[in-house]
């Protein structure tokens, strides 16, 4: 329910397949990243984004501290 | 520090899982750092309710979102015992929050640290060696397409956004790599897992990271 009707899900897939291209074309080894299709292709950017990318890092940023003591010290 | 450590190696990571259509990442990489947290500290390796901590942990928004921060903030404040996956399965949407009693058997947590390392990378390493897997908060905007290799391009610091929990690094190779465990099924990426560039602070790895003291 809901969901886009089959036509502009194929779209979507379809901009996934170019979105592969580019993101494939900065390698310049064999161990760089690699794109391809997955269980997600047929997700627009912002479909994936709303359902998978929920986290967030807390509001006050002065919580977090750099490094203060060498952790290799520890026992 | 050694080229190469992975907590896989000593049995001590949980398997992957599927958060399927919940968005509570932030979960899954805290349930996972106390998982090894837990087993590091001489007990069995056992997974443990991810759902009781979307259901229950009030500082978040269970399926629609929330914090490493503040999950553990909330575990640490009420002293919760996480018990078992079995005891509390993974519904993949937010329920009402069951409470067990404190005779239950369960696990605890008697703090956490929260710490950015995005100057001190190698500090990160000494950490994940020390106290076990990290929790931490990335950019996973191009990991919607990701099938394997070193992710060094297409990531930014700075627009954090995804959960996940890092268990390892090698550095044997030409680019050295933090492994990463992620929660959406054995069959992304690199049978669940990522690698991520060293170093740079790519996808900003080391921007938020965490961890529970046990």
């Amino acid at each position: 329910a809901g969901s886009l009707p089959s036509q502009e899900r194929y779209q979507v897939f379809l901009k996934s397949l170019e979105r592969h291209r580019f993101l494939n074309s900065d390698a310049r080894d064999t161990s760089d990243a690699h794109y391809g299709i997955n269980q997600f292709s047929d997700l627009s950017v912002e479909e994936f984004t709303n359902i998978y990318l929920r986290s967030h890092p807390p509001r006050n940023k002065d919580y977090y501290v750099p490094k203060k003591k060498a952790f290799g010290e520890k026992s | 520090l050694p080229l190469q450590f992975d907590w896989r190696d000593k049995n001590l990571v949980t398997g992957v899982k599927n958060q399927l259509d919940c968005g509570a990442c932030w979960a899954f990489s805290i349930v996972g750092a106390i998982e090894s947290a837990n087993a590091i500290s001489g007990n069995p390796l056992e997974d443990l309710s991810v759902q009781q901590v979307i259901d229950c942990s009030y500082l978040d928004r269970g399926c629609n979102g929330g914090s490493t921060d503040s999950a553990l903030k909330w575990l640490n404040q009420t002293h919760t015992k996480l018990v078992r996956s079995s005891e509390y399965p993974f519904k993949a949407r937010t329920g009402t929050c069951h409470y067990f009693p404190p005779t239950e058997h369960g696990v605890s947590i008697n703090g956490y640290e929260a710490y950015d390392f995005s100057n001190y990378e190698e500090e990160m390493m000494k950490l994940l060696i020390s106290v076990g897997p990290l929790a931490v908060i990335v950019d996973a905007v191009s990991w919607q397409d990701y099938l394997g290799g070193i992710i060094q391009h297409h990531c930014s610091s700075g627009h954090s956004n995804h959960a996940v929990l890092v268990v390892g690094f090698d550095k044997t190779g030409d680019t050295p790599y933090w492994i990463v465990k992620n929660s959406w099924g054995t069959s992304w990426g690199v049978d669940g897992y990522v690698h991520v560039k060293m170093g740079e602070n790519v996808c900003g790895i080391a921007d938020f990271v965490t961890f529970p003291v046990m």
